[in-house]
């Protein structure tokens, strides 16, 4: 049942958007952090065949189910986090870069990533001075249950502190920022241990770049319901 | 007929700096690409940064130990046209009927000018977005493929002050780039602010449909028992003619070994 044909006609030179009807699954092994149950991943892989050439595209990724909720608790004003109905203790590291050359390697990811579920952490935070850390890194994330708490870059230091006050009003191409949101977004949405996207460190973005942010990345009403919602649905479309 | 998918191209590559090479790109792409390590060329870490390279040839020490960095001349004082570089490689690709090629920066640091075959493509400014170029019509039909990227540092690396401090001057933070490589309390000045070819690039081979940036989202019912995945996906058609395709979709779960549950 987790095999699906639609067949599809797409005119000349045109980009669509297509959605599959949604694949239905009874108790699927679920994705847990670290410490919680195990990382259980499915690996989904999309294809296409088009008549009179043959498969002309595919790709997989590794998909985990989980539902990621998180709110402000206005009793100790700290951030409360569930997985999958349950609520978890947080116990994370600061991650700025792995190397000031950025030779971000597969293999120190994983030693470093593997480093910090040893060290018995359920989060990472990516700081926002650092990157927006790369698919390989999300990846050993994703099998070693460390949540990902993704900051955008804003900081307090460089943005809208100071005397004199410096960069009151963020970086000077706010298209641009959000251009390069939008697409990280996109590059790193089907991770199962992105847990939360970050405006900045210690400082809120200029006020239209924090809109559109929110705006972008909430929860799309299609997924809003009384069962409690989706994954973390980042949906930018 | 070249392979659907995805080919990295993260080996034999080349760079020089901008500085001392008096050949364009159209030229280092057609008539006189540059042949190996001698002159200004070196060995090229890619992905990586221009200091990254540098230290692979023992141009300048490793930043990391003791007082090295203070030796590596800052971006402020050299100017940005010298950690302005080339990065040159060649690539096989041989197509057959029908079938379209992308070339993929997923980062480039901060912006670049790429030269393939004598055609020249911008990539615009801009840390942290992918660049995906169709090159199908400017392959070379016998396959070997030649490639420059003149890659540009950040507009504004700004200065690092004489006490040093969170961000140095903050100059970097008009930019949409990494905001650490002017110094922080953890790590010294980055002295060329992470320019270069940052991240993965490959080329991918498709038919007329490529898939594009697809989606996938789950919803659940019934205390986890009733799950769904909603599966969307952007598919651009690129061929003259209606594309009539099959779209599949197939979960897997690995169980023990290579068996695979469907």
């Amino acid at each position: 049942e987790h095999l699906q044909t639609q067949h599809v006609s797409i005119p000349p030179g045109a980009s669509v958007q297509y959605t599959f009807p949604e694949l239905f699954f009874y108790k699927p092994n679920l994705w847990w952090p670290n410490g919680m149950g195990k990382q259980s991943l499915y690996n989904v892989e999309i294809s296409i065949d088009v008549k009179g050439f043959g498969e002309s595209d595919l790709c997989s990724h590794h998909f985990g189910f989980r539902k990621i909720e998180s709110h402000v608790d206005s009793a100790t004003g700290g951030r409360l986090f569930k997985v999958n109905g349950q609520p978890i203790f947080i116990r994370g590291g600061n991650w700025i870069v792995s190397d000031g050359l950025l030779r971000l390697s597969k293999k120190r990811y994983k030693t470093d990533i593997k480093f910090h579920a040893d060290m018995n952490f359920n989060m990472i935070r990516c700081w926002g001075g650092g990157l927006a850390e790369r698919p390989e890194f999300y990846h050993y994330c994703d099998i070693y249950g460390l949540l990902v708490w993704q900051e955008f870059w804003i900081t307090g230091d460089v943005d809208g502190r100071g005397v004199p006050v410096s960069n009151p009003d963020g970086p000077l191409d706010h298209e641009l920022f959000m251009l390069c949101a939008r697409d990280t977004v996109k590059l790193l949405r089907n991770h199962p241990s992105l847990a939360l996207w970050v405006g900045g460190n210690e400082q809120v973005p200029p006020k239209d770049i924090n809109e559109a942010l929110k705006n972008d990345l909430k929860l799309h009403p299609y997924f809003e319901n009384s069962n409690g919602s989706s994954n973390l649905n980042n949906d930018i479309s | 007929m070249a392979e659907i998918g995805k080919i990295k191209l993260d080996t034999g590559w080349l760079a020089a700096r901008s500085t001392e090479v008096d050949l364009t790109g159209v030229q280092l792409t057609t008539t006189q690409p540059p042949s190996g390590t001698d002159g200004p060329w070196m060995e090229a870490v890619v992905p990586g940064t221009v200091l990254a390279t540098l230290l692979k040839n023992k141009l300048v020490p490793d930043p990391f130990y003791g007082l090295e960095n203070e030796s590596i001349i800052d971006i402020a004082d050299s100017g940005r046209e010298y950690y302005t570089f080339w990065f040159f490689t060649t690539f096989q690709c041989k197509l057959s009927g029908n079938q379209h090629v992308d070339l993929n920066f997923r980062g480039v640091n901060y912006s670049a000018e790429v030269y393939l075959n004598g055609h020249k493509k911008d990539l615009p400014k801009g840390m942290f977005r992918r660049h995906s170029l169709d090159v199908t019509d400017i392959l070379h039909p016998d396959g070997e493929n030649l490639l420059a990227v003149l890659v540009h540092p950040p507009d504004h690396p700004g200065r690092i002050p004489p006490e040093g401090g969170q961000g140095g001057d903050h100059e970097i933070g008009k930019d949409v780039a990494t905001q650490y490589v002017e110094g922080w309390d953890w790590i010294i000045p980055i002295r060329d602010r992470n320019t270069g070819i940052w991240d993965e690039v490959s080329i991918s081979v498709t038919g007329p449909v490529k898939i594009v940036d697809p989606h996938l989202v789950s919803s659940f019912f019934d205390n986890y028992k009733r799950v769904y995945l909603h599966t969307t996906t952007e598919l651009v058609n690129r061929s003259a003619w209606v594309a009539e395709c099959s779209l599949n979709i197939q979960v897997t779960t690995e169980l023990k070994g290579s068996i695979c549950l469907v």
